[in-house]
């Protein structure tokens, strides 16, 4: 892998999403990872709809939870994803509204990625921002810095947040990966989780996934 | 019809007709799918109440009475088995989802179960919001003995008149930074009272962490850990399995 990486700075990431008060961060986490896989074999940067998942992936509980693997599978079967501009994030559920005519992006597949950290960024550099879930242990307080909580607080086994890698490097000597959250840009670094890069930090390796777009 | 509230427990409830809606709610998930006869019926609630948007979150405490065959459980002849449960209930636009619940039976023969005395003595965040108004605002003698008596962490007598100032400001603060509204003067104290456990909780968090990461105050900084797990974040993450993928190719060469 390239020593640094980040996909912000190559149009590949849209601004930072807020969920509001719901459950819904696994939405955020997939459409993220679309948008990227869309930029990089399409060319254009499109804002994807997270409410068409919270209405519409019966196989996820909306604002309650969901698993990016189910959410994969919803895009394939309901034929694609519309823009945010055509089915806007209210953050609740709703009847599905989904409207096929209006599907900008179609995913073909989805793959789940290495657990080796050193492996993850080379797939991330080569092939778009990546879908991981993560133990959010500290992070209704974190500010800003990179996080490295110790082990046993974070445990890789009690994953309940997911969101987006973007990006890793070094700062200081200290490897982090850059990851997009979906707390609005009030929250960390404008929207940003700094998370220790290489120990398997906060199980940060353990749920990667992409969509496959050919 | 709900009980009346103990007179300790007033300053931080909401209003008790305010909670009724979502207590009656939570009492029929509960009754689902129960045969007439053995459906619980509801107690003693307590609660508040966090409104953002459209939105309406209540944290409950309540107690279910429902009939009882266990006499390890009941105090023989009572035939009532009374169960101490929290209840999380979100609504919106007039549409309740039950988001948590978590019951467990009272042993009637130890604690009184029921009264408001047991309802006080469970929840550590309930006793410590109670516990805290003492701290920052002057209440008859008797309130204030009554709050003091129930946690020691934030006796005002053993925290620094100087934290209690500082720590009143940076609330001050964070309420005008994030536009907080609180309905209630005790729905204020009560976010005040867990705004200061988390700061607590922040500093233990940054004396532990390896990284360069700095924690505090944000906009979450209002919400006790449940409330914060229960809006913001995904269980299912861990509780289910992810349906498995074709493992993607490895990426090669410079």
């Amino acid at each position: 892998a390239p020593p640094e990486w980040d996909w912000r700075n190559k149009g590949a990431v849209t601004k930072v999403k807020d969920q509001g008060m719901c459950g819904s961060c696994w939405a955020f986490s997939v459409t993220g990872n679309v948008e990227g896989q869309w930029f990089l074999k399409r060319g254009d940067l499109l804002s994807l709809s997270e409410q068409e998942l919270v209405d519409c992936d019966k196989l996820d509980k909306a604002c309650l939870g969901g698993l990016p693997s189910n959410a994969y599978s919803a895009i394939k079967t309901l034929g694609g994803l519309e823009t945010e501009d055509d089915y806007g994030y209210n953050g609740h559920l709703q009847t599905c509204n989904f409207s096929a005519e209006k599907a900008k992006v179609y995913i073909n597949d989805s793959v789940e990625l290495s657990q080796n950290e050193q492996k993850l960024a080379a797939w991330l550099a080569k092939n778009g921002p990546i879908s991981i879930a993560i133990n959010a242990f500290g992070m209704q307080f974190y500010r800003h810095g990179i996080s490295h909580p110790l082990r046993p607080l974070c445990s890789p086994w009690l994953i309940d947040h997911a969101v987006l890698l973007v990006g890793y490097g070094n700062r200081s000597d200290i490897p982090f990966w850059a990851i997009k959250n979906s707390w609005g840009t009030d929250w960390g670094e404008e929207g940003y989780y700094y998370l220790h890069r290489g120990s398997g930090a906060c199980g940060v390796n353990i749920m990667a996934s992409s969509a496959v777009v050919n | 019809a709900l009980p009346r509230r103990a007179a300790g427990a007033q300053a931080w409830e909401a209003e008790s007709s305010e909670l009724l809606a979502p207590a009656r709610f939570a009492l029929e998930m509960y009754n689902r799918g129960r045969a007439a006869g053995t459906r619980a019926a509801l107690g003693a609630v307590r609660g508040r109440v966090r409104r953002e948007g459209r939105g309406s979150l209540y944290s409950l405490q309540a107690t279910l009475e429902e009939a009882c065959n266990d006499p390890t459980v009941c105090q023989l002849p009572v035939s009532k088995k009374t169960l101490l449960c929290s209840f999380q209930v979100l609504e919106e636009l007039g549409k309740h989802t039950l988001l948590r619940r978590d019951c467990r039976p009272v042993d009637t023969k130890i604690t009184g179960a029921g009264s408001p005395q047991m309802l006080q003595s469970s929840g550590s965040n309930f006793i410590q919001g109670s516990a805290l108004i003492s701290l920052f605002q002057s209440y008859p003698d008797e309130k204030s003995e009554n709050f003091r008596s129930f946690s020691p962490l934030f006796n005002k007598d053993t925290l620094p008149e100087d934290f209690v100032m500082q720590v009143a400001s940076i609330f001050k603060e964070f309420v005008i930074t994030y536009n907080r509204t609180y309905e209630t003067k005790e729905e204020a104290q009560w976010r005040m009272s867990v705004f200061i456990n988390n700061m607590m909780r922040a500093q233990k968090i940054q004396a532990l962490d390896r990284g360069t990461a700095r924690y505090g105050v944000t906009k979450f900084s209002d919400l006790t850990e449940e409330e914060f797990r229960t809006i913001y974040l995904n269980p299912l993450l861990k509780e289910l399995r992810s349906k498995r993928m074709p493992l993607a190719m490895s990426v090669n060469g410079p």
